[in-house]
């Protein structure tokens, strides 16, 4: 279940988009205890200056990202636009059955995207 | 000479996440350990999303850290017991006429990797209908098996007041080293000797809660969040 992804160069600026992962959908529902799924997220859209300047809120844009993107700007074959990426994600515990028929618990670090950033 | 066959997509995405092969399925008759969903409710992503890394106004969830058992660790097993077996012994054992149970528990699960911080064992036994009520409780000895049967070295003694509530003990310093990766398989010699009267007891249940932490799988060990 996610927002339609944009074709290159649309979509507005940057930012985190909503995507959720199912495990029936993936084929884990079987092992997986819980949860049924979560709300992974995603990142998606311009990089082009002024959206790779860092906005009210948002996270800090990298030196290297403004400059690579001024660069794009003057002179478009040098080099390509920053990429839209994760700037900050949070953790999931998953409960599942593992191989061995014990219940274990695991802690997952950098699962949800929180914060999109251009990189 | 074959070259060996490179793992698909689906193998080395479940090998990313820390797993060796992909579960097969959950089994017939292994329900989920109530403990097990309390520290998984512990970290419920729904909470996490309303209030990042709190599950309540001032309660920060440290990263890699299992707040309920307050240990290290991100990984934490429910390990059952492959099938106890008893053995009535005779009155010059230490137990007396009551009986001893070898538990064995698989760890082959447990990545070398992985560094045990908590192992407890969790014992549910129930008085025998004849005795019940044993004055003055009983002693609980935990041993390694001797090679062949019986109890090889007690590897610890603990004194029980009552058996109506589940009876625990921290294994890890005992069973192995605080600083050593868990064994591969954990088969233990368990006797429960009344203190006074001469009542016995049946074990019904013996589990392993093992937490141990995958330093692989935490990240902010190394990157701290400014």
């Amino acid at each position: 279940d996610a927002e339609p992804a944009v074709g290159r160069g649309l979509g507005g600026a940057c930012r985190a988009r909503r995507l959720y992962v199912s495990f029936r959908e993936v084929g884990w529902h079987r092992w997986v205890i819980a949860p049924r799924g979560f709300l992974a997220n995603y990142c998606q859209g311009q990089c082009s200056l002024p959206a790779t300047l860092p906005g009210p809120g948002g996270p800090p844009a990298l030196n290297h990202a403004v400059l690579r993107a001024l660069m794009h700007s003057a002179i478009p074959s040098t080099t390509s636009l920053p990429c839209c990426v994760p700037a900050r994600l949070s953790p999931i515990s998953v409960l599942f059955f593992d191989n061995s028929d014990n219940v274990v618990l695991r802690h997952y670090e950098d699962m949800v995207v929180d914060e999109c950033g251009c990189r | 000479a074959r070259a060996p066959v490179a793992p698909g997509p689906a193998a080395t995405l479940l090998q990313a996440l820390g797993l060796r092969d992909a579960p097969q399925g959950a089994p017939k008759s292994r329900p989920v350990p109530p403990v097990m969903w309390r520290l998984f409710r512990r970290r419920d992503p729904q909470e996490a999303r309303t209030s990042p890394r709190r599950t309540s106004p001032g309660a920060i969830l440290r990263p890699c850290h299992v707040e309920e058992l307050g240990v290290a660790g991100n990984i934490v097993r429910h390990v059952l017991d492959r099938g106890a077996r008893a053995q009535t012994l005779g009155p010059t054992s230490p137990t007396g006429q009551c009986t001893e149970w070898t538990v064995v528990f698989d760890l082959s699960a447990v990545e070398p990797e992985e560094l045990p911080s908590h192992a407890r064992l969790e014992m549910r036994f129930a008085e025998a209908e004849a005795t019940a009520g044993a004055a003055g409780g009983w002693e609980l000895s935990v041993g390694r098996e001797a090679e062949g049967a019986g109890t090889g070295l007690v590897l610890l003694r603990q004194a029980v007041a009552t058996l109506g509530t589940p009876v625990r003990v921290e294994l890890l310093g005992a069973a192995w080293a605080r600083n050593a990766s868990a064994p591969r398989s954990l088969r233990l010699v368990l006797a429960l000797r009344p203190r006074a009267s001469g009542a016995c007891a049946s074990l019904i249940e013996a589990s392993l809660l093992l937490v141990t932490l995958d330093p692989r799988l935490c990240h902010p060990l190394a990157r701290p969040r400014r």
